[in-house]
């Protein structure tokens, strides 16, 4: 059947009266990776490559949450994750708590082809990061309007957010799942 | 949560995920993005990416069980993936997936999700929510 590719940008509770504005500009962006993904599959790039190349563009959208536009912890803060596989050598890499990696993909990337390892964390992530010399910027950079109005309203109801959920109003019940992921 | 799967005509198989967490997370907190097998997972039969709740999608190992499905169990592609995500509490998670012959699937239980694919036979789809 020859190749195929697939690629998401997130799941939740998306109501269906979502506004063409916050739409749009999200499907569009879907449709330019898919584009980008497709060109370089005819090209002959390796799926490797192409799932690196397609989810770079997709972080560097700031209306997902990866990336530029990635969501705030209760901190304010942004700590974004990544891995990567090769589904041929079973090779594999992940990084977690990276706050200044333009792109985490490509760092997962370079953890599973440059060193022994599988994953890296937090200050061993970003000392990774300058060794290899990898693209960083201000933490600010990553951070929104938008993302900062919905910590906001995250911490007013209480809860913990998956991407696109609305936040709820008032406190959650003590059982609530989600009150705690 | 962003992601990416893919098969290219040699047959090889990738996946790749990437994301910032939960809104209000607790600062420290890891989710399943980076947990190989939780929400990335590729092997010879298939790659799959997901997203959601990651804790969730820890504790029931999404990615590798759909691998796992297929390898032990013979399911095709489709049936393994809606498998699994019919075995999470609905509006946990979704996921995409292809398999080494150019299969996707991209079901998920919550009420939406944003998603693309193609293959090489002409099909295309983007879309958000189950009827798109």
């Amino acid at each position: 059947m020859g190749w195929a590719i697939a690629l998401h940008g997130g799941a939740g509770d998306i109501p269906r009266s979502l506004p063409p504005e916050r739409r749009e500009p999200r499907l569009a962006t879907l449709r330019r990776c898919l584009d980008l993904g497709v060109a370089a599959l005819q090209a002959g790039r390796t799926a490797l490559d192409v799932v690196e190349l397609v989810v770079r563009e997709l972080e560097n959208c700031p209306h997902f949450n990866a990336g530029r536009g990635s969501v705030l912890t209760t901190d304010g803060t942004v700590e974004m994750e990544a891995s990567i596989m090769d589904g041929t050598t079973m090779g594999c890499g992940a990084v977690s708590g990276v706050s200044t990696v333009v792109n985490a993909i490509s760092l997962a990337r370079l953890v599973m082809d440059k060193t022994p390892h599988i994953y890296l964390a937090f200050q061993g992530a970003e000392a990774f990061a300058r060794d290899q010399g990898v693209e960083t910027v201000d933490p600010s950079h990553f951070i929104t309007e938008e993302n900062i109005d919905r910590l906001r309203q995250a911490k007013q109801a209480n809860r913990v957010q998956i991407d696109y959920t609305q936040p709820m109003e008032g406190q959650p019940p003590k059982d609530d799942n989600s009150r705690t992921g | 949560t962003v992601g990416c799967v893919a098969v290219d005509a040699s047959r090889n198989l990738a996946s790749a995920t990437s994301t910032g967490g939960m809104v209000n997370k607790m600062a420290g907190r890891i989710g399943d993005t980076p947990v190989i097998g939780a929400g990335t997972y590729a092997n010879a039969l298939c790659a799959v990416s997901a997203t959601g709740k990651g804790e969730a999608i820890i504790r029931h190992t999404v990615a590798r069980d759909v691998a796992a499905l297929m390898e032990h169990q013979g399911l095709t592609l489709r049936d393994a993936a809606e498998h699994v995500v019919a075995g999470v509490p609905r509006g946990n998670f979704g996921l995409v997936a292809v398999s080494v012959s150019g299969e996707i699937s991209m079901p998920h239980n919550t009420t939406g999700m944003f998603r693309a694919c193609a293959t090489e036979g002409g099909y295309s789809e983007v879309g958000i929510w189950p009827d798109d």
